[in-house]
Parts: structure tokens; sequence; C-alpha cells
């Protein structure tokens, strides 16, 4: 499940958006004990100014990212905007059964996204 | 030349996931130990964002490390002992000698690199009623068994003082070389000396608890932002 894309418009800022993978759509339900899926998200929207300008508490914004829109707003031929990537991610835990009849559980780094960025 | 077709969305999910391929399910569901779901439940952080109370403000857990059971670690398997259905259901209690066990475990799941950090051995014994006044107390032997061959040297001897609880055995720098990648399976010979002579104990059941870490699925931990 997925939070529909958007188009233009002030909601269109860079940000993360949601997306649930369920297992069950998968097919895995048979086999992953927990959780039922999990919360990964994804990151859309623009990186023009001021979104490339993060709000407090937001991760610093890269010198680099604000130049290219700054040039992408006077002269937007010249350089395309920064897109619109995770900034910070974190972990998830799958606990399964495996063919040889094991309980596993396994860690996976990076695997949500909590903030997105424009790089 | 046509390159090879892409995986589909799954396929490509499970690949990201570092599985060959989707497990069939449990041939017959078995009881997921307490000890996994304890371990899920700490690890996981959205189950622990759910319930709040599971991660102290400020704690974040650190990225390839098993916290409860102390060892660098990203993948914890719980391995059942396949000879289980051989074994005689009922302690007993002999003139002579109490009985050995073979337990085997099936470690083919386990990639060639991932590093063991932890092989803990978990048995579970019932005791045959000892005679009135006999002394308390066992020795658990564990060896190597080759199948046609027999029982290699004793690798690991072990004091255990009550069969009430689980008996815990590290078998990492004992019956398993340190930095030595999994074998495809472990095959041991065990046996339960009593102090008192005559009451012999049944193993009940037997497991493995394996920690390794994957260095593929690990990221150098992250540079502070200078």
């Amino acid at each position: 499940e997925a939070e529909p894309a958007v188009g233009g418009g002030p909601s269109s800022a860079c940000r993360a958006r949601r997306l649930y993978v369920s297992f069950r759509e998968v097919g895995w339900h048979r086999w992953v004990i927990a959780p039922r899926g999990f919360l990964a998200n994804y990151c859309q929207g623009q990186c023009s100014l001021p979104a490339t300008l993060p709000g407090p508490g937001g991760p610093p914004a890269l010198n680099h990212a604000v130049l290219r829109a700054l040039m992408h707003s006077a002269v937007p031929s010249a350089a395309g905007l920064p897109c619109c990537v995770p900034a910070r991610l974190s972990p998830i835990s799958v606990l399964f059964f495996d063919n040889s009849d094991n309980v596993v559980l396994r860690h996976y780094e990076d695997m949500v996204v909590d903030e997105c960025g424009c790089r | 030349a046509r390159g090879p077709t892409a995986p589909g969305p799954a396929a490509a999910l499970l690949q990201a996931l570092g599985l060959r391929d989707a497990p069939r399910g449990a041939p017959k569901p078995r009881p997921v130990p307490p000890l996994m779901w304890r371990l899920f439940r700490r690890r996981d952080p959205q189950e622990a964002r759910a319930k709040l109370r599971w991660t102290p403000p400020g704690a974040t857990l650190r990225p390839c490390h098993v916290e409860e059971l102390g060892v660098a670690g990203n993948i914890v398997r719980h391995i059942p002992d396949r000879g289980a259905q051989a074994r005689t259901p009922k302690p007993t209690m002999t003139a002579g000698q109490c009985p050995e066990w073979t337990i085997d475990f099936d470690l083919s799941a386990v990639e060639p690199a991932e590093l063991p950090s932890r092989a803990r051995l978990e048995l579970r014994f019932e005791a045959a009623e000892a005679k009135a006044g006999a002394a308390p107390g066992w020795e658990l032997s564990v060896a190597p068994a080759v199948e046609g061959v027999g029982t290699g040297p004793v690798l690991l001897r072990q004091a255990v003082a009550a069969l009430e609880t689980p008996v815990h055995a590290e078998l990492l720098g004992a019956a398993w070389a340190w930095n030595a990648s999994a074998p495809r399976s472990l095959c041991l010979a065990l046996a339960l000396r009593p102090q008192a002579p005559g009451a012999c104990a049944h193993l009940a059941e037997a497991s493995l608890l394996l920690v390794t870490l994957d260095p593929r699925l690990c990221h150098p931990l992250a540079r502070p932002r200078r």
C-alpha cells in the first residue's frame, strides 16, 4: 500500500511518503513468523526552493543542493533540480522458518525511510 | 544475447534480504522458542516503537550486535536436533553405564561468508528418580560423532548441578574453532554421567542457538558528521 504519487502544488515538497510492504501480499506469510509487514516508506517531491532548505530539526542542507536549486530557478534549462532521496534510514528484523525447519531471526540495516532530503 | 531475466518484485526483495529462495514454510508448524520471540521484540525497532517501554529514550541498538547475547551478529538461528525422533522416550535406571546420545544439527542454511560468534547447545533432560541419599550432580561430556566411524575424543566436559532447568554448553572454542566457518552439519555424541551410579537421565530435547555475523549485510558505522 502506498500513498499516491503527488503532482505539483504545495504538498509536493520533498518528504517521506507512506509505503507499507505486506508479506501476505508477497505470499510470504506461510514462512515469515513476524512481522506481518513493515513500513518501508519512500521519498518523493520537489526539491525546489524553499523545500531544499529543510526546516528546523531536519537534516542539514547540502550546499550543493541549494546551489543547484538556485541555478534551476535562475536558468531552468541549465541544471535540473536536486533529487529527493532517503536522508535517514532505520533497520528491521524478520523472524521466519527456513527450509531446514530452523527458526531464524535476521536483522537488516537501512530498510525503512525515516527522513528524506534533497541531494 | 539476452541477459538474465530481471527478477520479479518478490524475487528482488528476497535477493535484497540475502535469501537464496523463498522457504517453503515449516513442514509442520512448531512453536517459536520464547528466546527467539524475545530477541525479535527487542531488536525490531518498529515493534519496539509500538511498545515504547522496550526502548529507553535515547537508547540506540548497535547495528550488527545481539545485545541480549552480548555478541556481534545479525543472524540468529534456533536449530532443532534432527535425531530427536530416534531416541527412546523414557528415562531408565540401568545397572551399568548410562546411555550415550547422538545429536545432529543441519547447518546447510549457514552461508560460508557468515562468521559464527556464538554456538550454544541447549539440552533438556528428564531424570529418573535417584535413590534416596544419592549424591546429586552430573558430568556432561561432548565429543564429535562421525557416522560409521564412531565417537572422537571428548571436546568438552562440564559439571551439571541439576536437571530442572535447561543445560547450556558453549561449543565455540570447544567443539568448534573460533574463526572456522560453519560445517554443513554438526554431529555430536553426548553422555551425562551421574555422581550416584544407576540414576540415569533421559535427553528429552536438544537444540543449538547459533549467532553469526554476515558482513555483507553490515554497513561500516557511519562516521559522525563534522
